[in-house]
């Protein structure tokens, strides 16, 4: 569902290169659960920013559902990323003058689903994302932390998405609060969604069938240090 | 050197009202390394916030160094915390326009240290916050999350502060680098720093020699779940 060839990103053409993934050869089958580590700074939010669709390789061939991406414009690019992929930021990326629900209606709008199915959907999502009720009507700026990761979580599960990608997404939560989105997480990917996790916490890797691991932007065979 | 007296902090005066903080007494010595944890959405920034004096108690006195806050207005509340305290923000904060460095100056210009020892210190804090120096002259949104947050430690340690509050400085670094961070705080505090530490990560409480617990906004005594 998700085929690298050759990957290549890099920032600051010119003087100052940074390959930030170099020649990435990756492919993952539709139901994977993949957990991607590897030390700050070593590529992992770009390689997720890649295939979420957010940015473009500078070479290699990226694949969504056999689709080439570089043969998109940016219309198509957004268009495969509507349809296929939710994405759970590492920053969260929550809209500020919107409420948490809002923020959740957000995909759904954009898929003209009907306001009173998105009402109810948006509150059923967040209680899903353990966030309490109670808390629908904040703002990003009066939630703490760890309760703007949950409504993050919600809105990228708006769509149902078939491949759901997730950077960092127990960064800011305890670990009773993190143990319920695994759980979450896991149980959406026994329902057969495919599910890519940026993670630092090893922990996360046990829920996994598989594990890249990056290095300076390059994934590792087993000769990685 | 920090003393708080019934605390309270209520957000959203009247109907739906949040007590995000209920009658907290807690005194810390100088030189004391404290550790706050809870679950998400206990407190804890709420309560890093107070101490850093960027924000009032609703009721109840909080004293910094035998200063009462309440009897500060804001020029006295931003001085006291320009002479005092250091902060690491768990979102981190860092201000767009400028690079990792101008970031870290930002203080000392406040401190009016002249321009040359100005640059020569903050490219050393960056080092010691173990960022390597070609991401120097990067804007935050060309720096991955924990690159990110080893500016915003840069950035609180620039007028070597006697207090030092950090909101979950780990979160987004991965182990090693993570405990980098924490032999350099463990370090400033063998110096003198007091250090304030909001962390989910039971691991870095056994750098420290109080670990305050907050649930629902209570701090906690032995009866807490
Ligand atoms: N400006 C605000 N207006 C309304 N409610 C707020 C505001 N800021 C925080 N809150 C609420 O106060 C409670 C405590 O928030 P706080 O940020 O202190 O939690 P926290 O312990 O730091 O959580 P986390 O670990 O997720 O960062 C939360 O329930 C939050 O929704
Ligand atoms: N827009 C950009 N311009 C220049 N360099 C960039 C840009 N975005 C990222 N980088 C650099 O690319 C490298 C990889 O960044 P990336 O965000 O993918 O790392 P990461 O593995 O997600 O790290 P972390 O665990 O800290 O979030 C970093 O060294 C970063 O400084
Ligand atoms: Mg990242
Ligand atoms: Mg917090």
């Amino acid at each position: 569902i998700v085929e690298l060839r050759d990957v290549t990103k890099i920032y600051r053409p010119g003087a100052n290169q940074i390959h930030a993934l170099n020649m990435a050869n990756i492919s993952i089958d539709q139901g994977d659960f993949v957990t991607i580590m590897g030390s700050s700074g070593s590529g992992k939010s770009t390689l997720l920013n890649l295939i979420g669709c957010l940015d473009r390789p500078t070479h290699g061939t990226l694949r969504i559902n056999g689709i080439d991406t570089s043969t998109l414009n940016d219309d198509g690019l957004t268009a495969i990323r509507r349809d296929n992929i939710g994405f759970i930021f590492q920053q969260f990326n929550l809209i500020p003058t919107l409420t948490a629900q809002e923020n959740v209606e957000i995909p759904m709008i954009f898929a003209r689903m009907p306001l009173a199915e998105r009402h109810e959907r948006s509150l059923e999502l967040l209680t899903l994302a353990d966030l309490e009720a109670e808390f629908a009507d904040h703002k990003p700026n009066e939630l703490s932390g760890g309760q703007q990761q949950r409504v993050a979580i919600a809105r990228a599960l708006a769509n149902d998405p078939p491949i759901l990608l997730a950077d960092e997404p127990t960064g800011n939560l305890d670990s009773r609060t993190g143990q319920n989105i695994m759980k979450l997480l896991s149980e959406l990917n026994t329902g057969g969604t495919t599910l890519i996790v940026v993670t630092h916490d090893k922990k996360i890797t046990e829920y996994s069938n598989t594990t890249i691991r990056l290095q300076d932007g390059e994934v590792c065979d087993e000769y990685c240090e």
